[in-house]
């Protein structure tokens, strides 16, 4: 039996939002530790991997390890009929090959229950290695959000350079070139406006801004957002939601043919 | 030129 009840429903509705447009399908493992889900978008240039620690539930139960595979555009579409502020539970049994989610209003006088078929997936899984990274920057999630739409105007690349003064997004194209730079700003009153950069040696690292575009979908989990960079290795985008897990999308870089 | 490198040549298989 798998059993998991969210007071603060909304942040799986968001969480939902942040994953959709980059997998179409994924397996959500359930064990007794907490769920998580590991997923590359179609191309496989990007990969997400999302943890929820079962702490951060008001309720957790997992007898079995559970894969549940889902189709992320029906889990949006039931995930869309639950209210912001609803209580949102997941429960499956051990062998069933159906998810049920029931929605509970704050006040506790509407009750929704959905049930969403599960699917047979064999997703391929990778090792994500543990490493120390040059260069980490944490900005505000809608500066960012802001950088990347604005610059997506303009090329289809961003050449990302982190040096101790500053980390700058560039991009260029037919039309011409924009260059934004962010500098340390610790003096921010809110922690989740400053902008902190650390850095071990300059990075610089070149990406397409489609895939960044879509990372920013998870904005409004979280006020900052995390850039950890080394040189010739995937970036790591990474969301805390609340205090109960993550979301890290790594992003292959373009590399000199 | 660049070139779009794949996830799956920096992460290996489980």
């Amino acid at each position: 039996m798998f059993e998991a009840r969210l007071v603060q429903g909304s942040l799986l509705k968001k969480v939902q939002e942040a994953l959709k447009d980059i997998v179409q399908e994924a397996s959500w493992d359930c064990t007794s530790s907490g769920l998580s889900l590991q997923a590359m978008d179609g191309s496989h240039v990007s990969l997400v991997q999302l943890t929820l620690r079962a702490d951060g539930f008001e309720k957790y139960r997992c007898d079995r390890n559970l894969a549940m595979g889902i189709n992320m555009g029906s889990m949006s579409k039931i995930l869309k009929c639950a209210g912001n502020d609803d209580v949102i539970t997941l429960k499956a049994e051990d062998t069933s090959d159906r998810l049920e989610l029931m929605f509970e209003s704050p006040k506790g006088e509407k009750i929704s229950n959905y049930e969403m078929k599960l699917m047979d997936l064999d997703c391929e899984q990778l090792g994500i290695p543990d490493q120390e990274y040059s260069c980490s920057i944490k900005m505000p999630s809608h500066e960012f959000a802001r950088i990347c739409r604005d610059l997506s105007q303009i090329g289809e690349c961003v050449v990302i350079t982190c040096t101790k003064d500053g980390v700058q997004f560039s991009a260029k194209g037919d039309m011409g070139s924009g260059t934004v730079k962010m500098s340390q700003n610790l003096g921010a009153e809110k922690e989740d406006d400053q902008v902190t950069i650390e850095m071990t040696e300059p990075v610089q690292l070149t990406f397409a801004i489609k895939y960044l575009n879509m990372f920013t979908k998870a904005t409004s989990l979280s006020g900052s957002v995390c850039l950890s960079m080394s040189n010739d290795v995937p970036l790591v985008v990474e969301y805390k939601v609340e205090d109960m897990g993550h979301i890290k999308y790594f992003l292959a870089p373009k590399i000199e043919d | 030129k660049n070139k779009q490198a794949s996830i799956m040549g920096f992460f290996s298989k489980k």
